[in-house]
């Protein structure tokens, strides 16, 4: 069992390296609290941001711990892949900059394997290949195809420009 | 295995008229103002595919999913949910370069499962899919609010989320 | 004890309606479940957003969510006022239309008492009428006077054009 | 009352030199990056009002509130946070147009408070304060994450919050 777990283990820890150098330019890295008590103690998931001290995922920022989140689970798809994903609003507290590093992955992911996201910011919907705009027509939804220029239509609920 | 189209009619905010959306196999986005529908798109997707428990459906019960109309509009009798996937590489075991699951689901409670058109049990439909590694408890769903969750766990639960997964 | 409740339930469900409504054009108020077992039993939080059926806020999508828990504390602060208030990052999971609405509210709602509001989002600096930046720089945190040209560069961390 | 300035000496990641940040009667934003700071100025008012909870500091400890350096600077050997508040209305009980909070947490765990300049015991502090009705507890606080959990509770979590307020 702690032969199967620390395989696992290590595994998800060498995708996360990868995956959180890539989002952000700084390390992190899976650390047993205790090597010799696996099952009774935790797992800490240290991150050093960009010119930063390293910091147990509880230490940091709100958005840091979404980056650091959404490292982590990335991680796990990338050591236990699906052929297809579906993502609702894993941005939402991600700044300007940390959304567009997270939508150009996306980007690199999904040429092997199909990803569908549901966002409402702009930086990701511009790295999509197909955008759908969803609104809300007494009480029915209404997915149109969407175009660019429909853009803060769609995402601020104004709906009269659709086609 | 990839989502070529989803078609649904009933289920949740969706409405009474048959919606078609399709799917590519690279980047897809949905966007759209708060409480447009974008995440009931999702969970039909789940819902198709087996997902069983109201509360990941964010319902209190299945039926609850039938499309309730507006303040002008009449409720909807039942949900009809079909996925087409693709299945070039013939991931799942059925002989055609795509496969349709559906799903009905009406007010009485009763559920009916389609396999290409083809009806089939519950079972059946499960299996199938799990052949190809398809399940709506499958990592690969993300729902709106896991992360947020995830980015609050502590290390015990951490390390617990990790056995489970491995 | 019941009166007690009751008076503050009222007014704060006397504020919710105005606030909710000022918010999203729809229609909110509290409910008890059982008037007769106040104690014992929960406050339904109800919500009938435009054009659509009146629904418990638990039954809303993610968005609503945010929109009538803000509408909520909004009127709890107004039965219980203060001189000041500190936001921190509460339109997280708002779209465009939804932190227009909220930012004009608190706009207004700071002519008779201090707002501090962190935010990510352009819409609701737009209407603040002081704005800082912060930003890091080696592991220290740098705060200066916003101005608008340094919109995007400020929350997409590209510090290179701060003065 | 409300609050004119805020300076603060190694206080989390605001560094080892004193920052001043001036706050108009009005609407105030602060914005910037992911892990910028800008909790962490929130976190300086709270701590020189009186909050003694390293949880709602998002520390584990108070003296870790202490600016720890960076990867080629030394860590702060103390914390010094001064809140500037409005007292035209003299809501604060001390005869000056504006008071002048201080707070300093020493490395030792030792905690010294002034108002206007002068030292007070932490009681005088909190009852001073709490005479204007200021209080890191109070309603007027709204931190990171809140909105979230407030939107996820049960019917029976709102008529207990509710009763906890009244
Ligand atoms: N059975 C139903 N019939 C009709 N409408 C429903 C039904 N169930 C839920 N809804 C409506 O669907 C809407 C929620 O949709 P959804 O959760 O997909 O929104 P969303 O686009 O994901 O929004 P957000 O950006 O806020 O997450 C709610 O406003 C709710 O009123
Ligand atoms: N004692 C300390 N000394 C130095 N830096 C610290 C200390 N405590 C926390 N930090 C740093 O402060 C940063 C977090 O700041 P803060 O929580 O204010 O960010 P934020 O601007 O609110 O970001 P977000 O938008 O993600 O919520 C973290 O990156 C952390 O490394
Ligand atoms: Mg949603
Ligand atoms: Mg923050």
């Amino acid at each position: 069992k702690r032969h199967v777990f620390l395989t696992g283990f290590e595994k998800i820890d060498k995708e996360l390296r990868v995956i959180f150098t890539n989002l952000t330019g700084g390390a992190a890295w899976l650390e047993l609290e205790d090597p010799d008590e696996i099952f009774s103690k935790g797992v800490f998931l240290m991150t050093q941001f960009l010119d930063k001290l390293p910091r147990e995922s509880s230490a940091v920022s709100g958005g840091e711990k979404t980056v650091s989140a959404i490292s982590f689970i990335l991680a796990i798809q990338s050591v236990y892949p699906s052929h297809f994903y579906m993502f609702d609003e894993i941005d939402a507290h991600l700044d300007v900059r940390n959304s567009e590093r997270l939508a150009d992955l996306l980007r690199e992911r999904a040429v092997n394997a199909q990803i569908i996201a549901v966002t409402l910011k702009d930086t990701v919907l511009a790295r999509a290949s197909l955008v759908y705009g969803v609104y809300m027509e007494k009480g029915t939804s209404q997915i149109v195809k969407y175009r660019p220029d429909l853009a803060v239509a769609t995402t601020s609920g104004k709906q009269q420009q659709h086609q | 295995v990839f989502i070529r189209k989803v078609e649904a009619r009933g289920f949740k905010s969706l409405g009474d008229k048959t919606v078609v959306v399709k799917f590519e196999p690279s980047f897809n986005a949905i966007t759209g103002p708060n409480g447009s529908g974008k995440s009931n798109i999702m969970d039909s997707i789940l819902f198709c595919l087996g997902q069983n428990s109201p509360k990941k459906l964010r319902v209190d019960r299945l039926t609850s999913l039938i499309y309730d109309g507006g303040p002008s509009v009449k409720r909807s009798q039942s949900i009809r949910v079909s996925v087409t996937l693709d299945n070039t590489k013939r991931q799942i075991p059925l002989d055609s370069d795509t496969v349709t699951v559906t799903r009905e689901l009406r007010q009485t409670g009763e559920n009916i499962y389609l396999l290409n058109g083809k009806r089939v049990t519950k079972n059946v439909m499960n299996e199938t899919l799990s052949i190809a590694l398809i399940s709506p408890e499958g990592l690969n769903f993300v729902p709106q609010g896991i992360i947020t969750r995830l980015s609050e766990l502590v290390p015990d639960e951490k390390r617990g989320l990790i056995e489970e997964i491995v």
